[in-house]
């Protein structure tokens, strides 16, 4: 599954910053 | 001295780079309906980090244009006319850069800056996380 909405919080969720 | 909650108030960049911060203010600009702000930034920030010999750079640099720019979404309202056209033209002539929308995410930031970020250091939902 490759969707545009996939693509998008594939490349939000890669710069969410990790837990500390 | 250095705490969490110390760093959320020093500044929206210090807020953004903590996990709990950061979706502390999510849920805030959710509750204000304005959350695609901030996904509109940290996508600018994914998208820097694509590489562009990846074929699936262009196609997520037309998603973030789709979603957030070509539409009358809160993103594009507080866009400058210019900044929108140079992003259109980028991808229509598929010249893909890793910095192309980083003037719209300086603008989208400057506008948090000055508004969603005051507002959430005195809001209830941060408070009561204080």
């Amino acid at each position: 599954l490759n969707s545009d909405e996939d693509l998008l919080q594939r490349c939000i969720g890669s710069a969410m910053p990790k837990r500390q | 001295p250095d705490s969490p909650l110390a760093r959320w108030t020093k500044s929206l960049h210090s807020l953004l780079g903590d996990q709990d911060g950061a979706y502390l203010f999510r849920t805030f600009l959710e509750r204000e309906e304005c959350v695609d702000t901030l996904d509109f930034w940290f996508a600018c920030n994914g998208f820097r980090q694509m590489n562009l010999k990846d074929t699936k750079t262009l196609r997520v640099a037309k998603v973030i244009y789709k979603r957030y720019i070509e539409n009358n979404c809160i993103v594009s309202k507080q866009l400058k006319p210019a900044t929108k056209t140079y992003i259109r033209d980028s991808i229509k002539k598929q010249q893909i850069d890793s910095t192309m929308f980083d003037q719209a995410q300086t603008e989208i930031q400057t506008v948090m800056e000055e508004n969603a970020y005051q507002m959430f250091l005195t809001s209830d939902i941060y408070l009561e996380y204080v």
